[in-house]
């Protein structure tokens, strides 16, 4: 070890493995280690080394490789019943194998999966679900148009009710209507839950989620009357296949509605069990899965900006020495902050965990009440922490001087995993627009002496201001 | 609060006080920005000419809820006593830094005042010099191991020239030790010049 990292270590004045162990939990950390052991043990991961030097068709083939490897691994062991119970566990797995944040399924974890888990019926639920955990239906969540972002009752994707043959025609009328952007949309999905606008007898409903099939499930080539395909490189998630997809008019049965919180009978008839705010939940639960991820990128840099300034020394001092790169006052400046930040945001992510927990248990028992604070909590958290983390994450890369902008820092590969957090599930300036309009509601509320959910009662401080 | 208006001295509770005071008193402000802006113009003209202020009231609330959550986290835990002690530093500059980051808003909203403002930078780089021995353990705490990493700059044993250098000879350029594209290209062009 380099003695400089060494003496840091020697005189610090606690312990990192009791504050890993608060980080974590004791149970979740011993966990974490035996899986990096798993992995660094095991050949098959060992070629994941090789991405910064492949084509994109041989990153995309080789993230493939490692996931179908990682959950043989995972199901080897006994980590998985279900694979959405272990989805941290999962993450955690693919980051140490492949070195990269993200994988071609992670929208189906993290999206697909959920939204039938929050917005099926129990019969859709055990009919859709247990595919969705052994990845028969591969699936993906087609919200987002090429023309309309998080706009989303501008969006034109149609699903019109036939009651003669008793099905929804899924229809893409315009260009600007074409699904755009999904994770996995491209080449790897078989199964989409589409968000469409729907119209019984030329009225319109609003938007709803549909099951789509879009590949034949043994041959895997696309339906007729789908068009659909990768929508080819970006500025980083070389290794997702974000995708486009456009329907011609393509037929679904009725029962393939997500129906939990609205319904079209057999003779046409709609009618909402909850408020239409519920369809929004799996953005809600998106925005808070980046709320807590942006923390881990933000200490990753922290990690790597911290030991390279205790490693770097510059500028001889009177004595003719070079003193470390961190014990200058303008270094401490750029790493302190990152390293305090990090902690900040995670002990931010757990809280948000826990709120959002909440609320669900009461969704599930039909008290939707806390929908609009959890709302404007993860649209304002999922903007704010994503600005502030990819501006320190920049701070660390140039904390590392000349060093850091090469690959070799490693903080590169972290600020092209950072910058897509700031757009996707809504450009993070809109996401602010979206949470003042309910902080504007919820003063509303405040100055008639309403009760307002704990995150926001510091509105209710009127008589103090 | 006065606590507020006369604190020379600013601890966990009164720095937490400053956040909620900065956020309610952002998110009233562009409310009456909105409300006087409604008795001339439509809702929505009224709106769309604030759209800054409600960005900015949006987010003054979530650097408050960052730094409540953080607060609380802190305030209930039972953890070891050494750890628990960093943690509060950790957590104590977090809040002056973002006051600070913040300080045009914070004093526009009256919430401090440019003397408090100069006390607080001072205990900014007091609390650099308190966390400068920790902060190779603090990051060491998140507990990234070297392969997720992947950095020849930030690996636990240190050796960052080692690998630099190993990283440079493993480039694929150096495949070769005359590039084709000398013979292709560059002799050709030299012949012309």
């Amino acid at each position: 070890v380099n003695p400089d990292l060494a003496r840091e270590r020697k005189n610090a004045t606690f312990n990192p493995e009791d504050l890993s162990i608060i980080l974590y939990g004791k149970e979740n950390l011993e966990l974490r280690r035996k899986i990096f052991k798993e992995i660094s043990e095991d050949p098959n991961f060992a070629k994941a080394k090789m991405f910064p030097t492949m084509s994109r068709d041989e990153v995309y083939e080789e993230a493939v490789r490692i996931f179908g490897a990682l959950q043989r691994k995972m199901k080897e062991h006994g980590y998985v019943k279900g694979c959405f119970d272990t989805y941290a566990l999962q993450h955690y797995y693919y980051k140490n194998a492949a070195f990269i944040g993200t994988y071609p399924f992670s929208v189906h974890t993290d999206m697909y999966a959920p939204t039938i888990k929050g917005q099926g019926t129990d019969e859709q639920i055990a009919e859709f679900l247990p595919k969705a955990e052994t990845y028969q239906h591969i699936g993906t969540y087609a919200q987002t148009e090429l023309g309309h972002g998080t706009f989303i009752r501008g969006l034109e994707t149609t699903a019109t009710y036939d009651k003669n043959t008793e099905e929804f025609v899924i229809h893409s009328p315009t260009i600007t209507s074409i699904k755009y952007w999904p994770g996995g949309l491209g080449k790897t999905s078989n199964y989409a839950v589409v968000m469409a606008q729907l119209i019984i007898d030329g009225k319109n409903y609003g938007l709803h989620p549909f099951m789509c099939q879009l590949r034949d499930l043994k041959t895997h080539q696309p339906l007729a009357g789908i068009e659909l395909g990768d929508i080819n490189r970006k500025f980083g998630y070389e290794v997702v296949d974000n995708g486009y997809l456009r329907f011609f008019h393509y037929r679904i049965p009725r029962t393939n509605m997500l129906m939990r919180n609205a319904k079209v009978s057999k003779d046409g008839e709609f009618s909402r069990q909850a408020i239409p705010q519920v369809t929004y939940l799996t953005m809600s639960y998106v925005r808070m899965g980046i709320v807590q991820e942006v923390a881990t990128l933000l200490a990753q840099a922290a990690t790597i900006a911290t030991r390279y300034s205790a490693v770097r020394r510059q500028t001889a001092n009177s004595q003719g020495i070079e003193p470390q790169i961190l014990d200058y006052q303008t270094q401490q400046m750029k790493v302190i902050p990152a390293i305090c930040t990090s902690y900040a945001f995670f002990f931010n992510g757990f809280e948000v965990r826990k709120i959002y927990d909440s609320v669900m248990a009461a969704v599930e028992k039909g008290d939707v009440s806390r929908l609009p604070e959890m709302h404007s909590l993860t649209s304002g958290l999922k903007a704010y922490c994503s600005d502030v983390s990819c501006d320190l994450v920049e701070i660390c890369r140039r904390s590392c001087g000349g060093h850091g902008y090469s690959n070799a820092s490693g903080i590169t590969r972290i600020y092209q995993l950072l910058v897509p957090c700031c757009t996707f599930e809504g450009e993070n300036t809109v996401l602010y627009l979206q949470c003042a309009r309910s902080l504007m509601k919820f003063l509303g509320k405040a100055q008639k002496g309403e009760e307002l959910p704990s995150s926001l009662q510091f509105l209710g401080h009127l008589p103090d201001v | 609060p006065p606590e507020l208006m006369s604190a020379v001295k600013f601890d966990m509770s009164t720095l937490m006080t400053a956040f909620q005071l900065n956020a309610l008193r952002s998110v009233l402000h562009v409310a009456s920005e909105l409300q006087t802006a409604q008795k001339k113009v439509n809702y929505e003209t009224a709106w769309n000419n604030n759209l800054q202020g409600l960005v900015e009231a949006a987010k003054m609330y979530s650097v408050y809820l960052v730094a409540k959550f953080f607060v609380s986290a802190l305030s209930a835990s039972q953890w070891e006593s050494r750890a628990k002690a960093v943690l509060t530093q950790v957590c104590e500059f977090y809040l002056v830094n973002n006051i600070l980051d913040h300080s045009g808003t914070f004093l526009q909203n009256d919430v401090l005042n440019p003397s408090q403002a100069s006390l607080l930078r001072t205990r900014r780089i007091e609390l650099l010099a308190e966390l400068r021995p920790n902060a190779v353990a603090l990051v060491d705490a998140f507990d990234y191991p070297d392969r997720l990493l992947n950095s020849c700059l930030g690996r636990y044993d240190g050796n960052v020239y080692e690998a630099l250098y190993e990283y440079a000879k493993s480039s694929s350029l150096n495949q070769h030790q005359v590039h084709p594209s000398f013979h292709k290209y560059v002799k050709p062009m030299r012949e012309t010049l």
